[in-house]
């Protein structure tokens, strides 16, 4: 029998691209964060699923003028990504070299590609948040996402990001981020409720 | 380490794959 279509990363894939590709508003990027519980501590955690990250072609423009990182935080951006690109292409480097590697990681790559790598346990987090309390969470604007009682979001903030939004779905959580400032939609709340009904096998 | 989980390489391998795209769209860095 097919597998259930939450642990199919393409079906996921394709519902993050269809989300952030067909909404009216700019999102920067799209994540979803899998629940599951650690059998041995018996700890809830929630950990990545997927992302697709859209970013934006006036990123490297405006966070010139807004918000230049550092030359030793560029090094050192530059170097993960040097040392996951080698990772991903097994250390050969490709048929051909990739000179993009050594282009500047923007902000929102960064906080993108640093998602990766975190978890949420109990509750803990924005993600955390939603999914135990079962509610969205949807922070517009700079200043609230600062007042925000959570690391991930403030790190957001001064990343570039303006708006955060995290919804429960089947299994989850599905996080969405944009430099601009974005207000509630209930358009929006609709499409994701029938994007992630995860009881579908066909993507709407 | 070296040894990444699976969904999470394949995330990776996809957003470098597309980061890739939209630098060469671009063109050069000024």
């Amino acid at each position: 029998p097919p597998a259930p279509a939450y642990f199919n990363q393409e079906t996921l894939q394709q519902r993050l691209l269809t989300l952030i590709e067909g909404a009216r508003e700019t999102w920067t990027y799209a994540i979803f964060w899998q629940s599951s519980v650690d059998v041995a501590s018996g700890v809830s955690l929630l950990g990545w699923g997927d992302g697709y990250y859209k970013g934006c072609e006036e990123d490297k423009r405006k966070q010139k003028t807004t918000n230049p990182a550092t030359a030793a935080e560029q090094e050192h951006r530059k170097r993960v990504l040097r040392e996951l690109n080698s990772l991903i292409s097994g250390g050969a480097g490709g048929s051909s070299p990739d000179e993009t590697v050594e282009e500047e990681v923007t902000d929102t790559e960064w906080f993108f590609l640093v998602s990766m790598t975190q978890s949420f346990v109990n509750g803990a987090g924005l993600p955390g948040q939603a999914f135990f309390a079962d509610a969205p969470n949807w922070i517009a604007g700079a200043d609230r996402l600062a007042l925000a009682p959570c690391d991930r979001a403030r790190q957001a903030r001064e990343l570039g990001l303006q708006t955060m939004v995290c919804v429960p779905v089947g299994t989850g959580v599905l996080e969405l981020g944009s430099t601009d400032v974005i207000y509630q939609s209930l358009e929006l709340m609709n499409k994701i409720r029938v994007l992630f009904n995860f009881n579908s096998f066909e993507i709407p | 380490n070296g040894d990444l989980p699976m969904a999470r390489k394949k995330s990776l391998q996809r957003f470098l794959e597309k980061r890739k795209e939209r630098l060469t769209a671009l063109g050069p860095y000024q």
